[in-house]
């Protein structure tokens, strides 16, 4: 099964 | 004080024409660098980064960085409104809660204002590393359009796959499955229209067709396309603007569970 994961998965709050 | 006069008008309608349908409400900001947007889709997935630099306007007058909330919808109405040889500037005053889009006609006989609403937005600025991409493609925009929109009447996910031979857009859906490999072709009239390949390691992820197609609709910002690739990372889908800037599209991939 493929997830859609989140961009701010990959990428920090800044 | 916030001055920036666009002689090529047509670039800002065709930007707001490329983001509008991914993102409703974004934050523009204007700094000494340039009129840059950051901003998320509703559900996360993917993220749009715009740059136009101060350098690309005729006229770049901003006293103190500012950050504008526009409805992007609202300003694509606005901006429908300029012919595509009018010269665009946008004004706003230090702490207006209105921005304006003035247009003038190439021979000066036509000058129309047009006054926006602002609105105050709360959105997260996300910090975006510098990576290394096992792969990057380079090909026409025009073509990758094509093989998004084709794809997506086949299947809901496209899978692109770099191997040595090729980039490989595949899909699969209920009525059978598709696959376009595109090689690297340099030997071309035009450079524009060569597909060139950069690979490090081949890669292979999967993304939602829906959102590469609604990268596509920046097409007619650049003849060429750049995708960038690492496993695990999300896509960078990027159209140069000009000398301006650039228009960079970050999809997340799906993931195995």
């Amino acid at each position: 099964v493929r997830k859609q994961s989140q961009i701010t998965a990959f990428f920090s709050l800044g | 004080m916030l001055e920036l006069r666009l002689v090529q008008g047509s670039l800002l309608k065709k930007v707001l024409e490329a983001i509008r349908e991914l993102v409703n409400d974004a934050n523009f900001d204007c700094s000494a660098t340039g009129f840059s947007l950051q901003a998320m889709d509703s559900s996360h997935v993917a993220l749009v980064a715009l740059l136009l630099r101060s350098e690309g306007f005729e006229h770049y007058r901003c006293d103190r960085n500012l950050s504008m909330g526009m409805n992007l919808n609202n300003m694509a109405k606005m901006l429908r409104c300029a012919g595509n040889d009018d010269i665009i500037t946008i004004k706003a005053d230090d702490g207006s809660d209105t921005v304006t889009f003035m247009f003038e006609s190439p021979n000066q006989d036509k000058i129309a204002d047009f006054e926006m609403k602002l609105m105050d937005i709360d959105s997260e600025h996300l910090g975006i590393p510098d990576a290394e991409y096992h792969a990057i493609v380079r090909m026409p925009s025009a073509e990758f359009a094509r093989i998004c929109k084709d794809l997506s009447s086949i299947g809901d996910t496209v899978v692109i796959s770099v191997t040595k031979e090729g980039v490989k857009f595949s899909t699969a859906g209920d009525i059978g499955t598709a696959n376009i490999v595109c090689r690297q072709n340099k030997t071309v009239d035009k450079p524009e229209e060569a597909t060139v390949i950069e690979m490090q390691e081949p890669v292979s992820l999967t993304f939602a067709l829906r959102y590469m197609n609604s990268f596509t609709k920046a097409t007619p910002l650049s003849e060429t396309v750049t995708i960038s690739l690492s496993s695990e990372l999300p896509v960078v889908v990027e159209y140069k603007i000009a000398d301006m800037g650039y228009i960079r599209f970050y999809l997340a991939p799906k993931i195995e569970e």
